[in-house]
């Protein structure tokens, strides 16, 4: 059930099969003799012409850096369009969300790594129970009903009872979009002040001391606290909350809704967490211009 | 399936 496309390369034109498409690349499937680095276009069979860079290669499956970054949605969007009515499914999306689960043992923060309408993927502070209920509030939509299929871990797929609609889901996906401050947006824009951190690496920035006055979510608690440390890939701060090491927290800062962000060590009541995904450069400036 | 990504890499190996 792989999506068809077309690779064409100067003047040859062959099938391949689309395993996965994201904003910078493509990982397709095809019998055609290609070395790394060959420039080649892609074409959707919703019509789109994506120029790109082979970037790697196994067997039959390489990888397609896009020339340009694209945006997924309205390709997502053509393609439901382009099925019929009663039909109409939504592919997987990979995603990191921010989301609560609920369980029997009490209600967790976790990360949805990847959503489609009949379930998703979930990354979760503690492992789940297969065959465990659970409900799945992803931030910015309802509550969804489901159960635990599979656990690997700390990530667990949960199958949603009621098959989400596609209806829902896109305004979903594109409200995240637009939300930021995913990287990715930031980083296509260009132009930023050049700063060493925007390799995303950090190599040099002590992070700054801060009384920055902030507040945590981990599941329905919620308290303020104070950080003392703040850069793109962690934060630092004091609480007297009982937390264990792993915890995934939900970071609330000035001028940031909320970011994910696990306890990776305790010394006392500091605790030092780490974005599960780097803030970006510009995200952090504007968090310390609020300060 | 096809799984689309909102990320914006390429996807690895």
């Amino acid at each position: 059930s792989l999506q068809p496309g077309a690779l064409i390369v100067g003047s040859i034109r062959q099938l391949c099969l689309v395993r996965k498409i994201s904003a910078g690349g493509a990982v397709l499937h095809a019998d055609l003799p290609m070395e790394e680095g060959q420039r080649l276009e892609l074409e959707l069979e919703t019509g789109e012409q994506l120029d790109g860079v082979i970037a790697w290669k196994r067997g039959l499956e390489f990888g397609l850096r896009f020339e340009e970054r694209i945006d997924i949605l309205p390709i997502l969007a053509r393609n439901l369009a382009s099925q019929p009515g009663e039909r109409r499914r939504m592919p997987r999306v990979e995603i990191a969300a921010p989301a609560l689960i609920e369980t029997g043992a009490g209600t967790e923060l976790v990360t949805v790594r990847d959503i489609a309408q009949g379930g998703s993927k979930v990354e979760t502070p503690h492992p789940l129970a297969v065959d465990e209920r659970v409900v799945l509030t992803p931030e910015g939509l309802r509550p969804i009903e489901g159960v635990v299929r599979w656990v690997e871990g700390r990530i667990a797929g949960v199958s949603f009872q009621a098959e989400l609609p596609w209806q829902e889901l896109i305004p979903w996906l594109r409200a995240r979009r637009d939300a930021g401050p995913a990287p990715f947006l930031s980083e296509a824009s260009g132009g930023e002040s050049g700063s060493a951190a925007r390799t995303g690496e950090d190599p040099v920035d002590p992070g700054l001391h801060l009384n920055l006055p902030a507040r945590v979510r981990e599941g329905t608690r919620r308290w303020s606290i104070d950080v003392s440390t703040l850069t793109t890939r962690n934060v630092e701060f004091e609480c007297f909350a009982a937390l264990r090491l792993g915890t995934l927290l939900w970071i609330v800062l000035p001028g940031l809704e909320g970011w994910p962000a696990r306890i990776v060590e305790i010394d006392g009541y500091r605790f030092t967490c780490e974005f599960t995904q780097p803030l970006h450069p510009a995200v952090l400036e504007r968090v310390l211009a609020l300060a | 399936d096809t799984v689309y990504s909102l990320s914006g890499d390429v996807p690895p190996l």
